[in-house]
């Protein structure tokens, strides 16, 4: 679905 | 149709919460959720995987739906519920499904 790992949109990874 | 689990009630607190963090064209930013969420003090990879069942169309912003789920779960996660790997569809927004 969607990549996995370094996700930008994530603020919290 | 499954009523949403977030309560009319619950729904005017989380955005009455929404609104005092100064949403811009109605949607938060990562930034401006960042700091509410790690108030509650969750460990951070918690509160990464609520963004990640929160933020539905994974633009890094929530609008006012989103955010009610983050809170939502949040809430939930403080009173000693586990924060479920995959959103469940009640717990998905009326306007997003």
């Amino acid at each position: 679905q969607y990549p996995t790992g370094g996700s930008s949109t994530n603020p919290f990874l | 149709d499954t009523p949403w689990v977030v309560k009319p009630e619950e729904k005017m607190k989380f955005d009455s919460i929404f609104e005092s963090l100064g949403p811009a064209g109605g949607i938060l930013t990562g930034d401006k959720v960042k700091p509410v969420l790690l108030n509650s003090k969750l460990p951070v990879d918690i509160l990464g995987r609520v963004w990640e069942l929160s933020d539905l169309d994974r633009d890094g912003m929530l609008d006012k739906d989103e955010f009610s789920v983050a809170m939502y779960l949040v809430y939930r996660a403080l009173e000693g519920e586990p924060v479920p790997m995959s959103l469940p569809p009640p717990l998905v927004p009326p306007s997003k499904r």
